[in-house]
């Protein structure tokens, strides 16, 4: 299976595509949840809605106990909507530690976080633009990228 | 020259990639 650690370089840049209004560099950066919340209201506004949006950003002290709180409903929101929008269970070993996330930015987990982000942003009604974008990036980005969506399509498979 | 080559045939399987991916029905990503 992929490094997760490695994904977490290059799917950040893939982020950065999205230019959300929140700073968007760092794994630090999106150790508060705020910037994955506002590229997935652009992935989906619909499910990811304004008031969805709204409850994340509810809070934005840097406490580190707020940030998991933020970063546990993301990722309960990204598995219901691979469930039930796009028919795609994500299975419990697939899922991220939001805690080490939240406290300490850790890389591995973080790349397993975007790798289902970037499931959302593939399948969802407007996939069609997220790829033309992702096939944008740099040829070593869009490899990393093509080996997490591909060991995404053979992982989990109902 | 045998890394242009490389970086032409990488390009093209990339480019296969996500293509087919474009080509896929909406909602499922396998």
């Amino acid at each position: 299976s992929v490094d997760k650690a490695e994904l977490c370089g290059p799917l950040l840049t893939w982020l950065q595509t999205f230019q959300v209004p929140t700073p968007c560099a760092s794994p630090q950066d999106l150790s508060s949840g705020l910037a994955i919340a506002h590229v997935l209201h652009q992935i989906d506004p619909a499910w990811f809605n304004e008031a969805w949006l709204r409850d994340i950003l509810e809070d934005p002290d840097p406490n580190w106990r707020l940030k998991i709180s933020n970063l546990k409903s993301i990722l309960e929101s990204v598995v219901e909507y691979s469930q039930d929008v796009l028919g795609h269970p994500v299975s419990e070993q697939h899922l991220p530690n939001v805690n080490l996330i939240g406290e300490f930015s850790d890389p591995a987990e973080l790349g397993r976080l975007l790798q289902l982000v970037l499931g959302c942003a593939i399948s969802c009604e407007k996939k069609q633009e997220h790829i033309q974008r992702i096939m944008t990036l740099e040829e070593s980005v869009q490899h990393v990228v093509m080996e997490a969506i591909q060991e995404l399509m053979t992982r989990d498979t109902p | 020259d045998p890394n242009m080559k490389a970086g032409a045939t990488s390009e093209g399987v990339l480019a296969n990639f996500f293509n087919s991916l474009l080509s896929k029905k909406t909602g499922s990503p396998g």
